[in-house]
């Protein structure tokens, strides 16, 4: 069985793509197969690992639709070896709309992925989501065991974890209950200021909640790969931004084995 | 007629309610009368004008609904002389599916601001959008005259401009002729990197879009401002934030008089 993560926030912009793209890498160098799932219409993921998303003839969205019978023929291998790609494009947005039958549209993408071999074919299958809690992200929650919150240096991602979690809670109450919250990965964390470091220091006393030891500290280098379309882990291999995401996966790699 | 300005993008994490916020204080400081309308269930212009979402009777959720026969009935005067706010909270995500009928569901907001007044009694009103193009977007885009484009120096929010773009045009096809597009607004600027600069460069060369001179630059201030819930104009008057944005208003009272 794969081990299933997304990441999820409601919030926009706090690194949920970032984070999947080079924890996936990450992953995927130390010798893990993984496969990356693209289940925001924005298409991050997909062009964050090098595609054109408006050039990719089959999608997520056909496997939501029903228009191809099995999900690997949506999969994309990627240039780094270990990680493959089930991508998306904007037309994923009209998904919803076109179902015919409202029958256990919750479960699409749960049922998809647990047929043709794809649970034993990967190590990992991690997850992007777009910045709400619609029909895309709830298909995730039902497919997924564990959940990584990515948690920008802002006061409204911090006020928005309250709705993360009410909605966590409200996937393993009626859809899955193997859920869990894997932990919280500050992201944009500038040291130099008081403001992230009260902030961090605020994150680590919410009980009950892991907040991960790696941060993701802000840094051009996360801009730049967002153009690049290139995992940071290649696009600068040294980087404080490459190791962070190695030392994130090394966290992840121990928690999932403890729980 | 009050004139009508959205802040619109498919991305996550631009500047859409830091911009809202900050050109409404910088509007209502030079004395005109302005209404700002949270259409976005995280809430954050609520929040980031001083308001606890979870702590407010009558949002815009109720307006939406038909719960409230006037939608001044919702509106709050702030802290800042010239400044409303018709608030949001988070049930306002479930309003959609709550909707009795589907007549006209695309137009509810502007009928409702079209009525009881609130035309005449402010000079401008700005609305926040969420970080999609779903019901609440599409009611804004029906009720508003301007789009302004917050943009990002990121890869992810050049590459979705284009959908921005398209959204706008379909939206004037289809349920407003008067849309017009007055113009991005860059957003998170360091100009101490390439990255930034190339990006300026590159959003200045596309044709037939206007780019605003002020740039929205990178700071800390304008973190903190997201948890104090204060306007930068206020929080910090003197600061360099705090003059962009002024300077952003009176760009936009040039260009809305000039259209
Ligand atoms: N630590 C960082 N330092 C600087 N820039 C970053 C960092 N992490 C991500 N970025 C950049 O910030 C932008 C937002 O990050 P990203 O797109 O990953 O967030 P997201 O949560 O996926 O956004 P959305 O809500 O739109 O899906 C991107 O352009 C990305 O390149
Ligand atoms: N120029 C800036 N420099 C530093 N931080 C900023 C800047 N502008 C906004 N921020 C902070 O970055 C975060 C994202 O901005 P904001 O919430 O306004 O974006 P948004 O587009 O409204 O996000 P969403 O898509 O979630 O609605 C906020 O915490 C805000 O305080
Ligand atoms: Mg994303
Ligand atoms: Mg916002």
């Amino acid at each position: 069985m794969a081990i299933t993560i997304a990441c999820i926030s409601g919030k926009g912009g706090v690194g949920k793509t970032t984070t999947t793209i080079n924890l996936a890498a990450a992953l995927a160098e130390r010798g893990r197969r993984v496969l990356a799932v693209d289940c925001d219409p924005q298409s991050n993921l997909t062009s964050g690992l090098g595609f054109d998303p408006y050039r990719i003839p089959v999608t997520i969205g056909d496997v939501f639709a029903g228009r191809v019978r099995s999900a690997p023929d949506a999969f994309l291998s990627t240039h780094w070896e270990n990680l493959w790609l089930l991508p998306a494009k904007p037309d994923l947005s009209a998904v919803e709309n076109d179902l015919n039958s409202s029958l256990n549209r919750e479960l699409l993408l749960r049922d998809a992925l647990s047929r043709d071999g794809i649970q034993a074919s990967f190590d990992f299958i991690l997850f992007d989501t777009p910045p709400n809690f619609g029909f895309h992200t709830v298909n995730v929650l039902a497919a997924i065991r564990y959940v990584l919150i990515p948690v920008q240096m802002s006061g409204y991602a911090i006020k928005g974890l309250k709705e993360v979690l009410r909605t966590v809670h409200a996937a393993r109450q009626r859809l899955n209950p193997e859920l869990r919250i894997l932990g919280i990965v500050a992201t944009f964390v500038n040291l130099r200021t008081n403001f992230s470091r009260d902030m961090l220091e605020g994150l680590r006393e919410i009980p009950n909640l892991t907040v991960f030891d790696t941060i993701i500290k802000l840094t051009v280098k996360l801009q730049e790969t967002s153009l690049a379309g290139i995992p940071v882990t290649s696009y600068a291999a040294s980087s404080e931004a490459a190791l962070a995401y190695r030392s994130l996966a090394d966290e992840v790699l121990a928690q999932v084995w403890a729980l």
